[in-house]
């Protein structure tokens, strides 16, 4: 799950 | 990765490459916006500052540095290269930077999920992705005859913002709580500002004539 410390997007 | 992120990637590193391919071989930057190129650099220097403290995939990480290598080398080759710098159009390229740039840290500063550093600036390179494209729009617009390449550049660009909505759409029915409305808001404004593009675009390449965009 993405969490918003870490961005997997470019 | 679904299918939609990786194309939407692809079409991304495409239009780099169209770019890159247009500036390097044919010495040429005639139509290309450099207030455009100069705040993707932005854009890349401000969002990728994880890439020393979070460690993702090697894919990427590769990826993050390509996007930053060439939008520093294409910001190098417009503003120094002894022939490519003649060909670029000084005197049509002149929206201002700061007036995308200031109220794009001021909405960051302001909306964002989590007030620290690396979250505000990377929060500022999503407001500022959004409307990244404008001068180059501009320039697009009073340039007569834009060439096949700069066309293509541009075309690949929203394709690839385009491709990122359909990415946020299957990773919401796919993934537990996977939910970024200032990514998404962003990623929508950003998309519909190639709408007009894409409408000439096509009709261009439908009645095979050289793409024009109207005064």
């Amino acid at each position: 799950v993405q969490t918003s410390e870490t961005h997997d997007e470019l | 990765m679904n299918i939609f992120r990786l194309a939407g990637d692809m079409t991304h590193l495409a239009s780099v490459l169209v770019l890159l391919l247009k500036i390097h071989t044919i010495k040429s930057c005639a139509g290309v916006s450099l207030k455009t190129q100069e705040l993707y650099a932005l854009v890349f220097a401000t969002r990728y500052l994880d890439i020393v403290t979070d460690f993702i995939s090697v894919y990427n990480t590769v990826m993050k540095l390509i996007f930053l290598g060439s939008s520093f080398s294409i910001v190098w080759y417009i503003r120094h290269h002894r022939v490519v710098r003649r060909s670029y159009d000084k005197d049509q390229d002149t929206f201002r930077h700061y007036l995308l740039m200031i109220p794009c840290m001021l909405l960051a500063l302001f909306v964002h999920e989590k007030f620290t550093f690396k979250e505000v600036m990377w929060t500022f390179s999503l407001y500022l992705e959004a409307v990244a494209i404008l001068p180059q729009l501009v320039l697009l617009q009073r340039t007569r005859n834009i060439d096949n390449l700069t066309g293509q550049y541009v075309f690949l660009l929203g394709a690839y913002r385009g491709l990122y909505i359909f990415n946020w759409i299957y990773r919401y029915f796919t993934e537990p709580h996977f939910v970024h409305w200032i990514t998404w808001i962003a990623g929508v404004v950003q998309t519909l500002l190639y709408a007009d593009f894409f409408y000439y675009y096509f009709e261009s390449w439908k009645n095979n004539v050289r793409l024009q965009l109207p005064a």
